[in-house]
């Protein structure tokens, strides 16, 4: 697509049809529309090719942000949240394989006690990658299960914790607030554990992936973000408005099923693929 | 919300005398923002806008003293009638077992939406058989069973090593003696690119007689909605579509894409995690869902 040589109306709206159609969202495409159309009036772009070179470098300076520097502890602890069905224990499943590699101790806590056979699916991802898990019946309180594990890790002197929370709907006020409790006795076990939040994002959401954003930052602060199931159609647009406003960074992205399917997020690749 | 806009934006028209169609198009451009800002697919938004401005321009609305009520009025009444249609249900056989199969991307609520359909059904005394065909999901199998024990119904299961659509099969072969009414066949999720994964369900369908197949669509898909259920229906043909996780607060745009893309009605809409949360599709609610 747009191999015009000038920018003209048409080239415009194929723009608009790409950009719209990734779910990058109107605000953000007829903001870089206009910054095209002010450019090229400008005469400082000239073809289809300067175009394109100037919306990437738009659209990498959007996902390029500064991330604060973490101390290190140990154990590690990472949290993962996220609406129902959007990837969160198999991406927990493929972190572990991940940090198994490198050699470490990793430890997965069943904290999601509410849905169906949700806690046999992470005991088969703890089989698989060799991981410890610690969990508790179904129906039992998560955040107990949590403060558990945590204890557990720490006695047991796990790298990494990785906890499975069950999907719950943004605008379920009482499934928020139990995330919250999770994150409270999460520094009730020891409080010099600095939590790592990672936000789950399907790459097929509209533009309710930024209003889970919000209320998920809003709630329980995240450290960064998900993004699945880039394996499939989808463009997974909705990061950019993601990032820009909330300024968390993308860290990793599923590309698949399977054990080895995580990805460290590149925005380069990330923003070709785009154009495709 | 889209009245007030409309209404200011053509109350400022008015102020300069005679409304043209220009002005039309500025009003129309606001309710394309809203439906794009719902999750409706680009072409479709494109398509209905100018089926709009169509019926407006024929309507005299520019001779109107309420333009903007009177687009709205366009805008709801078009909504409805690309979504609409009567409140279908599951088409019973008469004569021999009915079999269902719910399809659709991972994650989507097929297997939690095989049990409300279950308990629906269960509840209007039907005999129920839900046949878990997820043969890659860890835990899959258990997760229907536990929500088929849940609600007293029983779930067909070959392990995972037989075909679907053998499992299918053997489900039949069982389900007759016992009387059971309907069968409820719950698919792996999979990807609409997936040849392999699509020629599964294809060979479902060639070995067996599935009297409905749905595709299960996440209410906050964005515009590969339509790319979704456009494949999905052309590799396997649809006959409904069920939309989930409604109780959220995603507009479902989606929703007016794919059936405007595959003319295939909504069948029932999901709005929560409990069994019972399983609900009729009513065109007028959705619509002013859209418009937000
Ligand atoms: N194609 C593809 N599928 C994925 C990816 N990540 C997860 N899935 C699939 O998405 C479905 C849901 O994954 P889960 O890990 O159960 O999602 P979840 O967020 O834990 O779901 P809940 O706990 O029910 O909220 C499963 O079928 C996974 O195999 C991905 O990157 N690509
Ligand atoms: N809030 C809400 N959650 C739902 C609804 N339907 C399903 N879910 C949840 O969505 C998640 C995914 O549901 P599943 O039934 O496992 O989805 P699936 O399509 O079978 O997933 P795969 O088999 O991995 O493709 C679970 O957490 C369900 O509880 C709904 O209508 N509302
Ligand atoms: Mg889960
Ligand atoms: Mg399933």
């Amino acid at each position: 697509i747009l191999n015009f040589g000038e920018i003209d109306a048409d080239t415009l709206e194929e723009l608009e049809e790409l950009f719209i159609q990734s779910d990058i969202g109107t605000n953000i495409t007829f903001d870089l529309i206009e910054k095209i159309e002010k450019q090229s009036i400008l005469g400082k772009l000239k073809n289809s090719d300067e175009v394109i070179s100037f919306l990437k470098k738009e659209f990498i300076k959007t996902l390029e942000i500064e991330t604060r520097e973490k101390k290190s502890t140990k154990p590690s602890v990472t949290l993962v949240v996220g609406v129902n069905g959007v990837g969160k224990t198999t991406t927990i499943g493929k972190l572990a394989h991940h940090l198994k590699k490198g050699g470490s101790k990793v430890m997965m806590i069943a904290g999601d006690t509410f849905r169906a056979a949700a806690i046999e699916q992470l005991e088969i991802w703890a089989k698989r990658t060799d991981s410890v898990i610690v969990k508790h019946n179904e129906g039992a309180d998560s955040a107990s299960v949590v403060f558990d594990g945590i204890n557990s890790g720490i006695s047991k002197n796990m790298d990494f914790i990785l906890i499975d929370t069950a999907g719950r709907l943004h605008n379920k006020v009482n499934l928020m607030k139990e995330l919250e409790k999770i994150k409270n006795v999460i520094k009730k076990a020891n409080d010099n554990i600095e939590i790592e939040t990672l936000l789950v994002i399907d790459s097929t959401s509209g533009q309710n992936g930024l209003i889970q954003a919000r209320s998920f930052k809003q709630v329980v602060d995240i450290d960064g973000i998900i993004l699945t199931k880039l394996d499939g159609t989808a463009k997974g647009g909705i990061i950019f408005p993601i990032v820009s406003e909330l300024k968390v960074p993308v860290v990793f992205i599923g590309v698949g099923e399977g054990v080895d399917d995580l990805r460290f997020f590149d925005s380069e690749d990330f923003i070709s693929a785009l154009f495709d | 919300n889209l009245t007030e806009k409309l209404g200011d934006i053509f109350d400022k028209l008015k102020g300069k005398g005679k409304l043209t169609e220009k002005d039309l198009d500025i009003t129309l451009r606001e309710v394309k923002l809203v439906l794009l800002g719902a999750d409706v697919n680009f072409k479709v938004v494109k398509d209905f806008i100018k089926n709009v401005k169509e019926k407006s321009l024929g309507s005299e609305i520019l001779k109107s003293l309420s333009p903007g009520h009177q687009v709205i009025k366009i805008v709801n009444e078009e909504l409805v009638d690309i979504l609409g249609g009567e409140n279908e249900k599951i088409i019973f056989n008469s004569n021999r077992v009915t079999k269902i199969m719910l399809v659709g991307l991972q994650g989507s609520g097929k297997t939690t939406t095989c049990a409300k359909i279950a308990y629906n059904y269960k509840a209007q005394n039907k005999k129920i058989l839900l046949v878990a065909a997820d043969i890659y999901r860890p835990a899959a199998i258990k997760q229907l069973k536990v929500l088929g024990d849940s609600i007293g119904v029983e779930v067909f299961s070959m392990g995972d090593k037989e075909e679907p659509w053998k499992i299918l099969k053997a489900a039949e072969e069982y389900a007759v003696p016992k009387g059971i009414d309907l069968i409820i066949l719950d698919t792996a999720g999979r990807l609409h690119i997936d040849e392999n994964l699509m020629e599964e369900l294809s060979l479902i369908k060639q070995n067996n007689i599935v009297d409905e197949t749905l595709l299960v669509v996440d209410a906050m898909t964005g515009q590969d909605a339509v790319n979704v259920a456009d494949k999905f229906n052309e590799k396997i043909g649809l006959s409904g579509l069920i939309l989930t996780k409604l109780d959220g607060d995603a507009r479902g745009g989606a929703a007016l894409s794919i059936k405007k893309v595959t003319g295939k009605p909504i069948k029932y809409i999901g709005v929560g995690e409990k069994i019972n949360q399983l609900e009729s599709f009513y065109p007028d609610r959705m619509a002013s869902r859209i418009l937000g």
